[in-house]
């Protein structure tokens, strides 16, 4: 089952931004994400949820450098299209592990949530796609996290 | 710009499950993707955005046919963490594109989320990783989404 888990990845650079309660309309993430990529902002992982009551909270990362610079286009952006608020945190890091078929197989995302529950470790943030699942979590987790996982996937008979 | 894009996917055998308030603490995600790996369930994205007052939404994408089989574990789990909620659609569709170095490019997320917006799309979850962007919309909107994006990054000249 996780010989499907080819490798495991961790970012310390990385800084989450969350926008609240944005209006659930057509519009509002290209509003967004023009925004920064105007002004030549990468934006690494952007997670978008279920909507409640016509709202809906977009949050995403970017690097640590480019914090200062993204800040003031979201909240000049979450004035104009009415958000609720902004918040963000630069003491993240994203964990991930890599891996062809993952998405095929239930039991490698549990295994991987497992693995950073085991250790009381606490998740954020989580966006996953074919061949790879990333989870957020406090920077000060990150390397407790990577020796979790590399034991989950790398060094256990399963 | 767009030439970094070299495929657009769509799928219409998604259907979307949400839980709300689930306590934002270590287990829970294992929890709830255990229980239903135990049931040998695919999952295709999981989406946690932020955490608000110390709880947060998790949703996450199963094939419609495996929807009847979640549906009962997810509420069973619900339950047993204190969720607020469950709630499914599985009138949504996935739409993505594909390609790779797309995430150091900020304008494609914007351009892909722009193609949406103009057609009055809304886009109900998002989830990215960095070689593919992956919207859920309404189903009936699928076909009129994977024009609109066939258009903006392999017909115009960008
Ligand atoms: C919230 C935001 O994603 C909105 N639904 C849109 O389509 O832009
Ligand atoms: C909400 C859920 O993701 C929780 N934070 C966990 O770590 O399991």
């Amino acid at each position: 089952e996780y010989r499907l888990v080819s490798g495991i990845a961790h970012d310390l650079n990385v800084a989450k931004i969350g926008l609240f309660n944005v209006p659930d309309r057509p519009g509002i993430a290209k509003q967004i994400f023009k925004a920064l990529a105007d002004e030549h902002i990468n934006v690494d992982m952007i997670i978008q949820s279920w909507m409640r009551d016509g709202r809906n909270d977009i949050s995403f990362t970017v690097t640590r450098n480019d914090l200062h610079k993204a800040l003031p286009v979201v909240e000049r952006v979450a004035n104009e299209i009415g958000a609720s608020g902004v918040a963000y945190n630069d003491r993240v890091a994203k964990v991930s592990i890599v891996g062809a078929g993952m998405v095929t197989n239930p039991g490698v995302a549990a295994a991987m949530f497992e693995a950073l529950a085991d250790e009381g470790i606490n998740i954020e943030m989580i966006s996953t796609s074919e061949i790879k699942i990333s989870c957020v979590i406090a920077e000060d987790q990150a390397i407790k996290a990577v020796r979790a996982l590399h034991a989950k996937f790398f060094e256990q008979q399963s």
